[in-house]
């Protein structure tokens, strides 16, 4: 199964709508600091379930809601959806292609669909359960998390492995 | 359970000893835990030597040796257990132009099976990428994604 | 004393204000005290806002921005109280060019009355340095130390 | 006042006797990873009377001696030399130029000299004191250390304030 594309609505600052698809091998991201790139990789954590604002770099899950900019107001809500191709049925659902979409509102209120279907938090994290996706340490470094992978002590460098095995 | 535990820590040992020397070109590392009557809660212990070198604690290990030695680990993991897809945040950020190469030489052994999403900075990396995309702000605070070719990188404008 | 501490503090924060717009040309933070009734133990605040964008923790920013914003209030307190000599090791990695342009020009600013050691990876850096010295390992394990012009940088020949 | 030189000898990756003349103005540093450049601001913080080994990357001050290579046998002992153009007399000592050396032995003696006159490591603390020279956290910035500034707690980021107050 692949990653075939991520879109992004109002999630932190990308406040259009922006699809990003993705191709075999090595997609390389690239531009000036400060425009979004490791928005994407947050983006990616936030539709596979992820529950830590902190892991996203921010203090609460409201702030990855576009707050607005010197031209724009704040969005009403951020919205996420990642998109596989599913035809080696590696995820436990009957459709050739799954799109998880995760949506948070400024109430607070949270929505998630697969394949348009509303559905649970719950729902997410067990579509992902045992897939090799998720928010696994080992496959999603963020910036500046290299490090932390040999100067944590021996007891936490397990975290790592727990996960995989 | 230990026995997965521990078949998949010997997997991921294995892995590490042969990735370091090939991030490395030489030199050997290991992994192995502190207290191996207790595997499900022993730390895990690294050892690293660069080719020419006297083994000495990782902490005296430079930056770019750390960074290898840390991705040595991460994809030994990754291998024991592969993801369809991993997502890299400026890994290569510590690295100088020879060890960027021999990082995606390592990289480009798991592309067959798994999609790699990397963030970077660095010309080498993008031109070995299928695919760019550039992440600007024309509209300063919001983002637009556009796709570009290697020879139009918008690298150098930031507004800081 | 209470006094000293105030008295500096307060031309950091009138600094890093200035250092802060010069380095992202424009927008706008501040430091501050927490609790200003109690100077000398009170944990210090930083807000800052790059131009365009709305305030925001600082924890949102990108890795180059904070490093930037770190950078401006490094040298904030470097002006209140100069050293004759600053070494700064790999400062740069995580900007981009345009902010490593606005990043010298900065340090220019403190180049006549203070000694910059500046270790790098980037050419920018390296085409503003007067002096230019290259680090190598001819001999593996054992480093050598060798005058360099710009044009002959041994960037690039690592063993790993 | 101003930094002349550094030399080192047996200190680190620094097996031969190594000297790094200063000029005004920026010296760049460069080369390949794992060289020795980070190295050279071990060596500078040392000279100064740097007494943690954790500061200079090392568990135990026995870390700063060479330590072989594969065609090398380690060096018995480690040293370096910082030299001052002393001639505005900022440095409390009656030289225009001023030389500290700081030497470790492997059976973990030490020796100190100023101006190649034996003293105690409590004499080269006190020739620094007050002038900016010395091991300020906001004039010596090691690698990867810069996002420390901003990542500390509010409580932390006061001891960059506190040496400079
Ligand atoms: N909810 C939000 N609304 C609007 N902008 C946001 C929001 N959350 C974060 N941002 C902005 O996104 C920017 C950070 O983007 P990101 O971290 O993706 O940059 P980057 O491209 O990775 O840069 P670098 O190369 O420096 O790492 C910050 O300027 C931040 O203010
Ligand atoms: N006591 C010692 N004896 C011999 N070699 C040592 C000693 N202490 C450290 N080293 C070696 O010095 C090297 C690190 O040097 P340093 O950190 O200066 O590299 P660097 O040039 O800054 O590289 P990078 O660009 O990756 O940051 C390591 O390979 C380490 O093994
Ligand atoms: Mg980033
Ligand atoms: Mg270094």
């Amino acid at each position: 199964m692949h990653f075939k594309r991520l879109e992004m609505f109002g999630f932190k600052s990308f406040a259009d709508r922006t699809q990003v698809r993705l191709e075999q091998g090595i997609t390389a991201v690239v531009g000036p600091n400060g425009c979004g790139k490791s928005n994407i990789l947050d983006a990616v954590r936030w539709s596979l379930g992820e529950q830590s604002a902190r892991e996203m770099r921010g203090t609460h899950m409201l702030d990855l809601i576009f707050n607005g900019s010197e031209n724009r107001q704040p969005t009403g809500m951020a919205e996420v959806s990642i998109t596989f191709d599913n035809s080696d049925s590696r995820l436990p659902v009957d459709f050739a292609e799954v799109q998880v979409t995760r949506r948070l509102y400024r109430s607070g209120e949270s929505e998630y669909f697969i394949n348009k279907t509303p559905c649970r938090l719950k729902d997410i994290h067990e579509l992902f359960m045992d897939t090799g996706i998720g928010t696994n340490a080992y496959s999603m470094i963020g910036q500046g998390k290299i490090d932390m992978v040999l100067s944590s002590k021996p007891e936490d460098r397990r975290f790592l492995f727990e996960e995989a095995a | 359970t230990i026995e997965m535990f521990m078949e998949t820590f010997q997997r991921v040992a294995d892995n590490f000893r042969v990735f370091f020397r090939r991030l490395f070109n030489g030199g050997q590392a290991r992994i192995y835990l502190l207290d191996e009557s207790d595997p499900l809660e022993s730390g895990i212990e690294v050892e690293a030597r660069p080719p020419g070198k006297k083994p000495q604690g990782i902490s005296l290990l430079s930056g770019g040796e750390q960074a290898m030695t840390a991705t040595a680990l991460l994809f030994s993991i990754f291998k024991a257990k592969p993801s369809p897809f991993c997502v890299l945040d400026e890994v290569d950020a510590a690295l100088d132009d020879a060890n960027i190469g021999r990082f995606l030489n390592l990289v480009q052994e798991f592309t067959d099976d798994s999609q790699f999403i990397i963030i970077t900075h660095s010309k080498q990396t993008m031109a070995r990428a299928n695919v760019l995309y550039g992440v600007t702000m024309p509209e300063r605070g919001v983002s637009q994604l556009v796709s570009v070719r290697f020879d139009e990188v918008p690298e150098a404008e930031s507004a800081a």
